[in-house]
């Protein structure tokens, strides 16, 4: 976070602006259900916080080294929530394990998350001196409530976190009165079919949106492959996460002084020059070598004994390069360059250890030059810290993304935020803590920077609804970087980013304060879509505790009121309605913008919005038709309301399917 | 004897403002399918008595189906695990 918000221009530095204008989020609480928190972090000190707001009704749990004092001003809230975890984990032992039975982190991820969303100013941190800068939470004044739903397991050596006991940190949360929930959680995929009711977080979250607490979720690391989204429920708000405009790079000079730029988090100590080696069959051997980098342990013994080694992988496992790096420091070896697809964003070693990513056009390189000469030699130098242009902003790899396989006309994810390289304060038990801090990448990261400018906006709009704030940061974000360059979606080819890999783009918090009009929902708009989903009225008539008979014929799911058009099956015309609510000058005059998707014919009655004192609310209809004479894939456009101060802007996603419920290898 | 495992009894919308009142009513809903007070207090893992209504309790296949037919009951499903994404 020592670049995010200057990136995001959210910066102190700016005399009029969204974090002055709200006291940086003082009387806000985010909770967090995740894997605790480490009080005695700086992030949650409670310098020049004022008084707990009112509305707070929550506790200090006591635990496992875990006292009331840990809980100040700042860290206000924590509890622990573990029965689930323990009737599934019956060999648990509560002592042995390295966790804390109590809201202390062990793992640092829970300490992480709250740190970028709400953690006060650090002043100089940087992670071995890399990434260094002031780190803080997107809003820094804004209390924090933990609930520890996420347990180690020692001996599988994995996190897991019950569903029925995040169930009970939501209900708690809600009595509790957080304004935000953060969660940066994901379940496994494949999701539930059809339903997102029986998903649990979709749950509980139904009823925190009801409350009026906005819910904030992270949408998976399972990209780039489509259909991957998770926690797509339309009330809640589902985050995508992209780079920020800052790398690593790292010299690799050649014995031939071609210096070629990797990525890595190495801090050194530099080797010097030491020789190269790439494994394969020299003609004069009947032994076998290998040079892909996770069948390095292969090789004959000694064959990296004294070097470095360059691999090459098509694997997009997040652990390729430390597998990688295990072998070859199993066998001696002194250091590892690794050629991947670009963009596959590998966790970098972390033990001093210099292991260095690259793409396969400047593995090749170093391949040629390695053949070409009977004693390759290379010099590793450390990582330096690269912010700002030409570093450009991708879509992260590992991102998941849409189309909604829950729904696919409710266009998820909702919004992109960074989620690579971010620094922040982590528990000291973590193995890659470096002081306190940690660089950690995935949507895990993203979703509380959403939750921190949330927490913002809510502080500025304090009756709004979840739904509002969705819509507001849907509706103004950047569809290109801050400085006005594409936006990439990393993958095995890079394309330009749509909708489905970062909703309607990249946050802008400080548009998002002033949107002009939103795409408002309410209890009624939810039950629209569950109607249109197919639930019966029973169910849904318990779900939101009064008697709920959908109409006949069941409303199309195309009239959701979302601040997104998104048609997966476009045969005949279709016609749906949105209704907006302005939330600007009282007398605004909108006029319509339509961007079509290619071949497709969007017609907007009436084309201009007016309101006024007495019209707070206007509805417009989008009659959508279809020019292709075949099943296409999904094309994009926008629909863009104007009164010269606001472009209210939304995504419009259309897929042309002729043939109906049809597959083809097409 | 079947093994049991926890499942979530999601009930919805809460009908009562009292929390202790809402986890009574979980506890005799559960005491009604497994016999007694004592059998429903050991299987119960959590009460949702605050945002919505709900209980986590140890069940056999054939105790979740026979929650799950029953009236005021919109759902019964396994616990899973979620991931740090």
């Amino acid at each position: 976070t020592t670049r995010t918000w200057d990136y995001l221009g959210l910066s102190v530095a700016n005399p009029k602006n969204l974090l002055n204008d709200t006291n940086m989020g003082g009387q806000v609480i985010i909770g967090f259900i995740d894997s605790g928190v480490w009080p005695e972090s700086e992030s949650f000190n409670d310098n020049g916080v004022g008084p707990i707001p009112s509305h707070w009704k929550g506790k200090c749990v006591l635990g496992e080294k875990f006292i009331a004092t840990n809980c100040n001003r700042k860290l206000i809230g924590a509890k622990y929530f573990i029965n689930g975890f323990l009737a599934e984990n019956e060999g648990f032992n509560s002592t042995e394990s390295p966790d804390y039975i109590s809201a202390r982190d062990f793992l640092g991820h829970g300490t992480h998350v709250a740190s970028i969303a709400g953690g006060l100013f650090v002043p100089n941190v940087s992670y071995k001196g890399l990434a260094s800068g002031n780190l803080r939470g997107g809003a820094p004044r804004a209390r924090i409530a933990i609930y520890k739903a996420c347990w180690y397991l020692e001996r599988l050596g994995t996190v897991a976190c019950s569903s029925s006991d995040i169930l009970k940190a939501m209900d708690e949360a809600i009595h509790d009165g957080v304004d935000v929930l953060s969660l940066s959680l994901g379940a496994q995929v494949p999701l539930f079919p059809k339903t997102d009711l029986r998903d649990r977080i979709a749950t509980g979250a139904f009823h925190a949106v009801a409350k009026g607490i906005i819910v904030v979720c992270a949408g998976g690391n399972s990209g780039p492959a489509a259909q991957t989204v998770l926690n797509t429920a339309p009330w809640v708000i589902t985050v995508a996460a992209t780079t920020l405009d800052r790398s690593f790079p790292t010299p690799i000079t050649l014995g031939n002084n071609n210096m070629i730029l990797g990525q890595a988090l190495f801090t050194g100590p530099q080797l010097g020059f030491t020789s190269l080696v790439y494994p394969e069959n020299p003609v004069s051997s009947n032994e076998t070598f290998t040079g892909v980098c996770e069948r390095l342990n292969l090789n004959p013994n000694g064959t990296m004994a004294g070097k470095v080694v360059l691999c090459f992988t098509t694997t997009t496992l997040f652990t390729a390069v430390s597998r990688a790096a295990s072998y070859v420091k199993a066998d001696g070896g002194l250091g590892l360059i690794i050629a991947r697809n670009p963009g596959y964003n590998l966790t970098p070693c972390r033990d001093d250890f210099p292991c260095v990513a690259i793409d396969y056009e400047l593995g090749t390189d170093i391949l040629l030059y390695i053949r070409s000469t009977r004693s390759p030699v290379v010099n590793i130098q450390p990582s330096r810290t690269l912010v700002g242009q030409p570093v450009g902003t991708k879509v992260a790899t590992f991102s998941s993304r849409g189309p909604n396989s829950n729904s696919p006309a409710i266009l998820k994810p909702d919004i992109g935020a960074p989620g690579v390289s971010i620094l922040g304060s982590t528990s000291p038990d973590s193995k890659s803590s470096s002081k306190g801090f940690d660089i950690l990448a995935g949507t895990s990261m993203a979703a509380p920077v959403i939750s921190g400018v949330v927490a913002l906006l809510k502080a500025l709009h304090p009756n709004w609804s979840p739904a509002a704030f969705r819509s507001a940061i849907v509706t103004t974000a950047w569809r290109t970087d801050p400085f006005g360059e594409q936006i990439f979606a990393e993958g095995s080819s890079r394309k330009v980013a749509d909708p489905f890999d970062y909703g309607g783009g990249l946050v802008n918090a400080e548009k998002a304060a002033d949107p002009g009009f939103i795409y408002d929902m309410g209890t009624k708009d939810y039950i629209l879509y569950l109607c249109s989903a197919g639930y019966n009225d029973s169910s849904i008539s318990q779900l939101v505790g009064k008697v709920t008979v959908c109409s006949n014929p069941k409303p199309s799911v195309f009239d959701v009121n979302l601040p997104s058009i998104t048609i997966p099956n476009l045969k005949d015309e279709v016609t749906l309605t949105r209704t907006v609510t302005n939330v600007g000058p009282v007398d605004s005059v909108y006029k319509v913008v339509v961007e079509p998707p290619f071949g497709v014919r969007v017609v907007v009655t009436p084309e201009t919005l007016r309101f006024n004192s007495k019209t707070k609310s206007v509805s417009f209809k989008v009659r959508v038709s279809t020019t292709h004479k075949i099943n296409t894939g999904f094309f994009f456009g926008s629909l863009i309301w104007t009164d010269s101060l606001h472009n209210v802007t939304i995504p419009v996603s259309v897929r042309t399917q002729i043939l109906q419920n049809y597959y083809d290898e097409n | 004897d079947a093994k049991s495992k926890v499942h979530i009894v999601y009930l919805g919308e809460k009908q009562h403002d009292d929390p202790d009142f809402v986890t009574e009513s979980h506890h005799q809903i559960l005491s009604s399918v497994l016999g007694s007070k004592e059998d429903a207090h050991d299987s119960m893992v959590h009460s949702y008595r605050h945002g919505f209504s709900g209980f986590a309790a140890k069940l056999t296949e054939s105790q979740a189906k026979i929650l799950a037919d029953s009236r005021e009951v919109v759902h019964v499903i396994p616990d899973s695990f979620y991931e740090l994404a």
